[in-house]
């Protein structure tokens, strides 16, 4: 699976 | 970090800040939807649950305690301190009709089963729709007090603005998340109606009212 983009937003 | 991006946060700080003064000021809740709040608490509650495993700047860690923290004053003042003002009587959108589907899309399209990563689908779903009991509640009435207009603008550039960062993101870094987009779409849509009578009437000094 792909990975999850990163949480860098609010 | 993008100007896009830090003026939609500015937008997101600045429609926060204006409700809460509203209140505060006017020592009145009336004319804002309680349900609207407790869905941006949950919001807020779900997406930054991350606080605690994945530090990304100071910057985002202050703004999503702000956020978190603005949201439980904002339900504290309407549903205690301000109760007697809580026009409940106009605030009758049935959230469930949000929170089952949002719930059930988020089981159903995410980036990876994870109880973390659901929560955040979740909240990127409710918060696209968290602002219907608001509208609803403006439509009910027929009209929304100035500073309730601008606190919706706000709150409305707030995730344009972003629609923007991504587009700025995907050209530049190559950054691109389907959820988020979509949902960033379907929240800024919701809104255009709003948009419109805003910069119709409110900007022309006009109060917002609909036509009967």
């Amino acid at each position: 699976p792909v990975k999850a983009p990163l949480k860098d937003e609010l | 970090m993008n100007i896009f991006r830090l003026a939609g946060d500015i937008a997101h700080l600045l429609a926060v800040i204006i409700l809460l003064l509203k209140i505060w000021k006017s020592r009145s809740c009336a004319g804002i939807s309680g349900r609207s709040q407790l869905l941006f608490a949950i919001v807020y509650t779900t997406r930054y649950l991350d606080l605690l495993t994945n530090f990304v700047s100071i910057y985002n860690s202050v703004m999503k305690v702000v956020f978190i923290a603005a949201s439980y004053a904002t339900l504290y003042l309407m549903y205690m301190k301000f109760k007697a003002t809580y026009d409940h009587n106009h605030d009758t959108f049935r959230i469930e009709f949000l929170l089952i589907p949002v719930t059930a899309l988020a089981l159903l399209v995410n980036h990876e089963f994870s109880v973390l990563e659901i929560l955040w689908t979740f909240s990127i779903y409710l918060e696209s729709v968290a602002i219907l009991p608001q509208l609803f509640m403006v439509s009910k009435t027929g009209e929304a007090e100035s500073i309730t207009s601008h606190y919706l603008f706000a709150l409305g550039s707030y995730r344009a603005l972003y629609l923007l960062n991504w587009i700025y993101r995907y050209y530049f870094e190559g950054f691109f998340d389907p959820i988020a987009v979509v949902a960033g779409v379907v929240q800024t849509v919701l809104y255009c109606d709003f948009f419109y009578l805003y910069i119709t009437k409110v900007l022309k000094g006009k109060k917002l009212s609909l036509p009967a």
